[in-house]
């Protein structure tokens, strides 16, 4: 029985590389998993069961460039990963399992994980029992190749910590298995932050922003205060932006001036204007002008589609990119700025020569948390010199682009999920 | 084959009789030690096969287990003459590999490595825990690590507000950390960052955050 299954699975399943670590880690990024039908819990419905293991493997999903889809379909060889509950002696297992208390389950490295069903596992924020979320996210990140960590907070500890409220991936649980798997990378549509005015109880006015990131047809909103985005995002287009193109957008606009208080998206030919009071697009804005419009129309001389746009409030101008162009478009005379359309390296000289996007800019983000301008393309990207820059160093060339980063070095953890975890 | 008679299991539930043993003495705790990593059973390192096939190792090596952590459990080096002073030596090593071990345990579960076997570690060691023993122990043990205050130190890169006021969102569904909060009618601004009218005036407000729930 052992060499046939040793043969069975050598010939099948991609072998497992041990990384720099001297842990081993998957080598493929996409990753099957199912729970195993003689093996359902006796606890909870199966449906309850399939659901929270879909939200563990998100959850390391989340954090990682790996991303994990159930397949009830497939041969069981082509399963990366298992799951079973059994008491005693289990599933075939040679780690016998001791009944109620100390020992809830196990992961071996070839991807079983078994829960022992004699434990009293519950749903996530049942306050009693074992959460079976907790156990069986613990046990994942064993078959992704991480040890157990004694550190407080960690999800790797290994003993079980009862949970008051939800827990989530620490920051170090976040670097240990980036540091097996590597960071998330990607393109994106576009970056903006979202700036709303409120009252607070005493009829102030103030106001808030929040930093968004949105590739295809999801966004993530990025906590800059904790280096990382919201948690349980990303989250679909249609969910959080009602009336924009839910398959994704070019670019992001907030016209933002003394007289001027207008946000706008654009997606291929066509722009919408968004309201905030309502959080969705304008059908008809206040003004009588129905969307989605032309940009011709809405911005005559600035062609389509583009690649991406932001305004600048120092001289009231929107700045869209399209190729190697940059249109400069002045919001008060509704006319392209005079010289313009121009190459994006005189608009935006580099300042160590070699050292620029030129041109294709995926997004062109005006950050309030860093007070800066950066130029998106793939997986870098380039900050453009700002005031106080120049201040100091008075040789630098005024909107210039400083050397480019790495996008994930900068803001963190901005990691896909599959498309059938979306939904969770 | 378990049999669902009633339609909440709850005759299945009666069934669960047995009870995973609990540590009560120093024998149930050295097969606890043994069991999780902390003491190396006899020659471990030698009868380690060499080839890669995981799941071969564990079977043969499980079965191994077991019979070792019932038998001896005591360290030899490669090259130590076997015969002439097995016994005195092994109770020797016997009881310092326990000690050690049981320190070892103290330690990673900030207990205080005192060596014995006090109440606090037999509460520790009877704990739910994951099966999978610890010997690929992560140094990264809370003495060694400034974890906790590891992401306020990532922030310094940042030129980060000092603090956020939490808002409902409700058009995002969530409560969540907010960005600093503009205050665009007090004009004593504390943070007044620029000039040049590419920003506002940023004042920043001393609230603390709430925690967040996904």
């Amino acid at each position: 029985r052992k060499r046939h299954l040793a043969t069975i699975v050598s010939k099948s399943r991609r072998k497992r590389d041990l990384s720099e670590t001297g842990y081993m880690a998957f080598s493929k990024r996409v990753l099957k998993w199912r729970l195993i039908g003689e093996g359902y819990s006796s606890q909870l419905s199966i449906e309850d069961q399939r659901y929270i293991f879909r939200m563990a493997f998100r959850m390391w999903s989340e954090v990682s460039p790996l991303d994990f889809v159930e397949d009830t379909r497939s041969p069981l060889e082509e399963i990366d990963i298992r799951l079973g509950f059994g008491t005693g002696r289990h599933l075939g297992c040679n780690q016998r399992f001791d009944g109620t208390g100390q020992e809830f389950a196990h992961a071996w490295f070839l991807g079983d994980i078994h829960f022992d069903d004699d434990e009293h596992f519950t749903a996530p924020n049942a306050g009693s029992g074992i959460s079976l979320l907790k156990v069986a996210v613990h046990e994942i990140g064993h078959v992704l190749g991480l040890p157990h960590i004694y550190r407080s907070g960690s999800i790797m500890q290994p003993s079980y910590l009862p949970q008051d409220s939800g827990f989530e991936m620490d920051w170090m649980d976040r670097k240990a298995i980036q540091h097996l798997y590597g960071g998330c990378k990607g393109r994106f549509n576009t970056a903006f932050d979202w700036i709303r005015k409120e009252k607070t109880p005493y009829g102030e006015v103030v106001i808030r922003f929040n930093t968004y990131f949105m590739r295809d047809g999801w966004y993530w909103l990025y906590e800059n205060r904790n280096n990382r985005t919201r948690y349980g995002d990303p989250v679909a287009l249609q969910v959080g932006w009602r009336g924009i193109p839910m398959d994704g957008v070019d670019a992001y606009v907030h016209v933002w001036s003394r007289k001027r208080d207008a946000i706008y998206f654009f997606k291929g030919a066509h722009f919408w204007r968004y309201d905030n009071e309502n959080d969705q697009a304008y059908r008809q804005d206040p003004e009588g002008h129905r969307y989605p419009k032309l940009i011709s129309e809405g911005f005559p001389g600035v062609v389509s589609p583009i690649d991406t746009a932001f305004y600048d409030r120092r001289d009231s101008r929107i700045y869209f990119f399209r190729n190697t162009l940059v249109y400069a478009f002045n919001v008060e005379a509704n006319s392209l700025a005079r010289g313009f359309p121009k190459n994006i390296r005189d608009v935006f000289p580099p300042v160590v020569s070699r050292d620029h996007p030129d041109g294709n800019i995926d997004a062109a983000y005006f950050s309030y948390t860093h007070n800066a301008i950066f130029l998106l393309k793939g997986t870098r990207f380039w900050q453009v010199v700002g005031s106080r820059d120049r201040w100091r160093r008075p040789f630098l060339p005024r909107n210039g682009l400083l050397p480019h980063k790495e996008v994930d070095q900068h803001w963190f953890d901005i990691c896909n999920v599959h498309p059938t975890a979306l939904k969770l | 084959e378990k049999l669902f008679h009633n339609r909440d299991h709850s005759d299945v539930q009666m069934l669960n009789s047995h009870q995973a043993k609990v540590i009560t003495d120093k024998h149930t705790a050295e097969l606890f030690l043994s069991r999780y990593g902390f003491i190396k059973p006899v020659n471990w390192e030698e009868i380690q096969f060499e080839d890669s096939d995981a799941s071969f190792n564990d079977d043969f090596l499980g079965d191994l287990k077991d019979t070792i952590q019932e038998g001896s459990s005591v360290h030899r080096s490669r090259d130590a003459n076997l015969d002439d002073d097995r016994d005195d030596r092994n109770s020797l090593t016997e009881s310092q590999a326990f000690i050690s071990a049981l320190k070892e345990f103290q330690r990673v579960s900030g207990l205080p490595a005192t060596g014995v076997f006090d109440e606090a570690t037999k509460e520790a060691m009877n704990k739910p825990r994951c099966g999978v023993p610890d010997n690929e122990i992560d140094l990264d043990t809370p003495e060694n690590s400034t974890a906790s205050d590891t992401e306020n130190s990532t922030n310094d890169t940042f030129s980060q507000p000092d603090s956020i006021t939490a808002s409902n969102d409700t058009s995002r569904n969530s409560t969540d950390l907010y960005d600093p909060i503009f205050n665009i009618t007090s004009p004593s601004s504390s943070h007044d960052i620029n000039t040049d009218g590419q920003m506002v005036n940023i004042s920043v407000n001393t609230h603390q955050s709430e925690a967040v729930r996904r």
